[in-house]
């Protein structure tokens, strides 16, 4: 199993922590740090790195593709560039090997099976940039959005911003993912409709444990409470990860190569 | 008194929530909000809204001027013109009137005596636009830069981000209020290194109240526990409050009329 998973988010919405909390282990640290008086004055380069891992007793290699510097310019114009140029690339390599390859070889996979996207919990809305990179990463990828350090927030916030963020989904009509697909049997089509409810999944992510009734939990400890990120009435945490490596896994790496690459595939041979 | 405060920052880090808890009342409702597929394509005008609030039984009048859009497109290159444009016209302003008015008149006072500027908590340090803004606004105004949402900070991620903030602030060399000067004497030279050291203060705002150990306080209630805005072990609203509204707002006023202004002055007369 190869499982390609790209980070996208302004800087300090808790990208690496999750990549970690989500991966139970410290696979990062942290991108997109400058030293005092070194200014980002480019974006950094898309960086990829490679870890394996265990999830239920199954062996994944996992590619973390992290998206240093996005968003995070004073100009950011075309800052989704290298990023929406990086997924296209994996979609040609894989055309080209498909082309040259004989037919019986396993081509090594390094699609982007999922791209994380980090909302920013303004409480309001989405940025301008969200909706501009939304709506050209939507195009290419399996998109999945989230509240990004949703503790920010009161239940009541959280609601309010998921339905006003749920209805800029719409209005822009946003194909994230799951898509509506014929594909999907009926069961499927009901679990999807029910997902689709919780996205975007308001996260957080932790890479320090905490006691929470004797178990150790990953959490936050402040001077008012502990946030357990492992507890669905604290975050959403938990629907995000068994979604991503438990029950969606699999359809994210299919829907990359039955949908997205198909799609990119009779582009190009159609040219 | 007229007191005449801008607030600066990107939408959604609770600016008009913390004015409204530093005065105690509902004085605004959150400009920067947009419909739902009406994204942010141009930075909404300044805005100055009027009160009088009584503090410590002093009748005060006090400007509030937003600056809605600052920070929050795609491409941001001059969005903090309008800002300096606005600080520069006060001064403009009041300079005409003083050329050309009775010796012995008031002059209404419209400069800008303070700009609040919020820092996003990213965990890391200060954005590049923050940098390119905290340089202009602090040669022609006095800034008090505060932490913003400092509840999704823990007290070491706070503590770590407060000196990463303030080693930035020394590296640029940027002249943040209040300035090392001979005018102040020992004591207030004393105090004002004490407040120093907790600038940018790390805040939290709100506009709702909780019920605390029998006493009703403006707080944030979420499911791990409830954030006192006043308890100075969960934030440091009550130090800035303090700061702003009582020791230092003589202070505030006097330096925009006798630092900020005059040199404003000198450069126009020589000129
Ligand atoms: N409140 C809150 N803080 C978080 C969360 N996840 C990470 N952080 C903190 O936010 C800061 C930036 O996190 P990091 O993972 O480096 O963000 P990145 O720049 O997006 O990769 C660190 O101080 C983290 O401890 C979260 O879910 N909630
Ligand atoms: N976590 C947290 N949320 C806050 C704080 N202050 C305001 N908010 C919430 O953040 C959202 C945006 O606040 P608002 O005052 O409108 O921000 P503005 O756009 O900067 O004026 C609202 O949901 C507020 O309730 C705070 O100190 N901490």
């Amino acid at each position: 199993f190869q499982f390609n998973l790209m980070v996208v988010g302004q800087s300090g919405l808790g990208k690496t922590t999750l990549i970690n909390t989500l991966f139970a282990s410290q696979l990062a640290s942290s991108s997109g740090r400058t030293e005092a008086g070194e200014p980002i004055t480019k974006t950094p380069d898309i960086k990829c790195v490679s870890h394996v891992v265990e999830e239920n007793g199954v062996r994944l290699k996992l590619n973390i593709i992290d998206t240093p510097g996005y968003g995070d310019q004073v100009n950011n114009e075309k800052c989704w560039d290298p990023i929406t140029k990086y997924i296209k690339d994996q979609h040609s390599q894989y055309l080209r090997k498909e082309l040259t390859a004989q037919r019986e070889k396993h081509l090594p996979d390094t699609r982007v099976h999922c791209v994380l996207f980090f909302i920013q919990p303004t409480g309001h809305g989405l940025k301008p940039i969200d909706i501009v990179v939304l709506k050209k990463l939507t195009e290419i990828a399996n998109v999945v959005p989230v509240i990004a350090k949703s503790d920010s927030l009161t239940l009541a916030e959280r609601q309010a911003f998921k339905e006003t963020v749920q209805m800029e989904f719409a209005h822009h009509r946003l194909k994230l993912y799951p898509l509506d697909s014929a594909d999907y049997d009926e069961d499927e089509q009901y679990q999807n409709a029910q997902i689709k409810q919780f996205i975007p999944f308001a996260v957080v992510g932790s890479d320090k444990n905490v006691v929470v009734k004797g178990k150790t939990v990953r959490g936050r400890k402040t001077r008012w409470g502990v946030v357990n990120v492992e507890d669905e009435t604290h975050c959403e945490f938990p629907y995000l990860r068994n979604f991503l490596i438990c029950s969606h896994l699999q359809d994210l790496i299919e829907t990359t190569a039955h949908v997205h690459y198909e799609a990119f595939r009779s582009k190009q041979l159609l040219a």
